[in-house]
């Protein structure tokens, strides 16, 4: 059964970073996660793979350019707040 | 699939 509803997952970055890999694929809107880190910061806070990232920090990110996000995310810190939701609900 | 279609990917 998945969830369909977004998800708002704070987490603390760890000795590997926050755990996930944000991609872009080609031709498509919005960015999408992976290669969740099994037990590390992103997987303990709910993230899945596949999700769809919509706001870091609070902030819609659903339209901007992939290098600004990655930017919000490293420029947040130690922690950061992702809204993400399945591919599907997208 | 969509793996052969990433253009960016990041670890973060």
């Amino acid at each position: 059964k998945v969830n369909h509803k977004p998800r708002v997952c704070k987490m603390v970055k760890g000795p590997s970073g926050f755990g996930f890999n944000l991609n872009m694929v080609k031709n498509k809107p919005g960015l999408f996660i992976n290669e969740v880190q099994r037990h590390g910061p992103a997987d303990v806070a709910g993230v899945e793979n596949n999700d769809v990232l919509v706001e870091v920090n609070g902030v819609n990110v659903i339209n901007e350019p992939y290098d600004n996000v990655v930017a919000r995310i490293k420029e947040s810190g130690d922690t950061v707040t992702l809204l993400v939701c399945s591919k599907d609900a997208y | 699939n969509m793996i052969s279609l990433v253009t960016q990917k990041t670890k973060l």
